[in-house]
């Protein structure tokens, strides 16, 4: 149930 | 060259355990001031970061930056090797193919020696911001451990919710229903069992059980565990070692 988010966006890749 | 001496093998062999369910290849970027690693898991939804800090070694050494891409299944079968009292040094040279892995039982005079052949590992390695949090919680690791195996027996989400004096885990699913509320408190005489909350605003969140599962494995490290949420990032769920910590960083899923 539910739509599972990812964590692109959160963090940005250095 | 890296020469870097855990005390007890088992150290290290509870932190790999503690996330080598969930990502599979690590670069392990080894620093004069120790040793740090970052791994996303395949679903791109769990982000696991590592630092273990020089006091957590026997004693460390490492002239020039290295990174050592290990495949952390074959590194289990390698730690499977040790006895958990002997000493372990990890041993590579500044541009290495492969880390040595010295177990060492100082009293029987017995060495056993491993090589484990690295990788190249093309990995991103994110920059992890110091986000601000809604809500702080403070809490026994295996307490936490249990709610969430309990109640992820009962759905895939698991819903915690927290207010200015209650924190509650709700798991609904097709079996049915079942909810945990905790209240903070401080125990004088056993202060590791005591729940420390520091709410700025309440939160309502929901997050994957399996991904739960994985995360409470890293209770092994540590007695406590250290939960912050928001609802505007990602989750981070941390086990603080002597020195260092082993973080996991967590996003959410939201109601359809």
């Amino acid at each position: 149930s539910g739509v599972q988010v990812r964590l692109d966006g959160f963090f940005q890749v250095v | 060259m890296l020469e870097a001496k855990f005390e007890e093998a088992s150290l290290f062999k509870r932190i790999i355990d503690g996330f080598k369910d969930c990502v599979q290849l690590v670069n392990f970027q080894c620093k004069e001031d120790g040793i740090i690693a970052q791994a996303v898991d395949d679903s791109r939804v769990l982000l696991v970061s590592l630092e273990i800090g020089i006091e957590a070694f026997q004693n460390y050494r490492c002239d020039h930056p290295v990174t050592l891409g290990i495949d952390l299944t074959s590194l289990s079968k390698i730690l499977r090797c040790g006895n958990n009292s002997d000493t372990l040094t990890l041993i590579a040279d500044d541009t290495p193919d492969t880390v040595l892995l010295l177990f060492e039982d100082t009293k029987k005079d017995r060495v056993a020696e491993y090589s484990l052949k690295l990788m190249d590992i093309d990995a991103a390695f994110l920059k992890i911001e110091d986000l601000a949090y809604d809500c702080t919680l403070m809490m026994p690791s295996s307490e936490f451990s249990k709610i969430v195996r309990d109640l992820s027996q009962l759905s895939d989400s698991l819903n915690i919710m927290i207010t200015k004096e209650t924190i509650k885990f709700v798991a609904d699913g097709d079996i049915g229903s079942g909810s945990v509320i905790l209240k903070p408190f401080v125990n004088m005489d056993k202060p590791e069992d005591s729940i420390k909350l520091e709410m700025d605003q309440p939160v309502d969140l929901t997050f994957g059980s399996k991904y739960l599962l994985d995360i409470v494995k890293g209770s092994a490290l540590a007695e406590k565990v250290g939960i912050r949420l928001s609802s505007e990032a990602p989750a981070l769920f941390q086990f603080d070692l002597k020195s260092g910590y082993l973080q996991f960083f967590l996003a959410p899923k939201f109601n359809d």
